[in-house]
């Protein structure tokens, strides 16, 4: 039996709305010590790691580990139907071919409950190295946001730099170019960390699809070094993350 | 000019 509740919605629906635009369909590994899901793009190009601890849940039972294959658009229409503050409650039993998703409104008056068919996903894993980044970065989420989206319409690639002095955007397009830099500040909003300056190009269009997990934290991470995948991290309040991983673009 | 690498050149299949 897998059971695993939450005091409200919202979260999971940030968590999807985080998810859906890089993944159409994702497998859900649930064992006892919470929920991780990972996955890569259809261009095998970005991946998306998530962690979710069972810390996360304020009931939280897995007797054996369990995957549900799950679609994400059905599962977005799903929680459409719920509101922010229902708590929900999901669950399987062992060996499963749909997943119950249950909602108790605040004042308890009211319950909906959805069945959604399972979908036997064959997915790749890839181990992640840990890797020692050379620099890494923590800024707030919205302006990390904010930068790819104004990079994203100069051009299809976007070059970051980052060096003691800051971090540096750059696209440059037929439509004329654009540099954005941040330094590290007093307020301390901006955090750089940098052992050596590393320079990267990336598509623009990854880099947005990520930030549509804003909503989910504050701050994002971004964690650079020479000739590896970008990691932009947005941590899900003490209990979790959402990791997405993009492999630079290369000189032919 | 440049072209996309894929994760596979980074990270190895578990």
């Amino acid at each position: 039996m897998f059971e695993a509740r939450l005091g409200s919605t919202t979260l999971l629906k940030k968590i999807v709305d985080a998810l859906r635009e890089i993944l159409s369909q994702s497998t859900l590994d649930c064992s006892d010590s919470g929920i991780q899901l990972q996955a890569m793009d259809n261009s095998h190009v970005s991946l998306v790691s998530m962690l979710l601890q069972n810390d996360c849940f304020e009931k939280y039972r897995c007797d054996r580990n369990i995957s549900l294959g799950l679609d994400l658009k059905s599962l977005s229409k799903v929680l459409k139907c719920a509101s922010g503050d229902d708590a929900v409650t999901i669950s399987a039993p062992d060996k499963a071919d749909k997943v119950q998703l249950s909602f108790e409104s605040a004042g308890k008056e009211r319950t909906a409950d959805y069945e959604l068919r399972l979908l036997n996903l064959d997915q790749e894993h890839l181990g992640i190295p840990e890797t020692d980044y050379s620099c890494v970065v923590i800024m707030p989420a919205i302006e990390f946001a904010r930068i790819c989206r104004d990079m994203t319409s100069f051009s299809e690639s976007v070059v970051i730099a980052c060096s003691k002095d800051g971090i540096k955007f750059s696209a440059s397009g037929e439509m004329g170019s654009a540099n954005i830099k941040l330094s590290q500040t007093s307020k301390g909003d901006v955090d750089l960390t940098v052992e050596e300056p590393v320079t990267l190009s990336f598509a623009g269009r990854y880099l947005s699809t990520f930030t549509r997990a804003t909503p989910l934290s504050e701050k994002v991470k971004i964690g650079m070094a020479a000739d590896v995948p970008l990691l932009v991290e947005y941590p899900i309040e003490d209990y979790g993350y959402i990791r997405y991983y993009l492999a630079p673009k290369v000189d032919d | 000019s440049a072209s996309q690498a894929k994760l596979k050149d980074f990270f190895k299949p578990k």
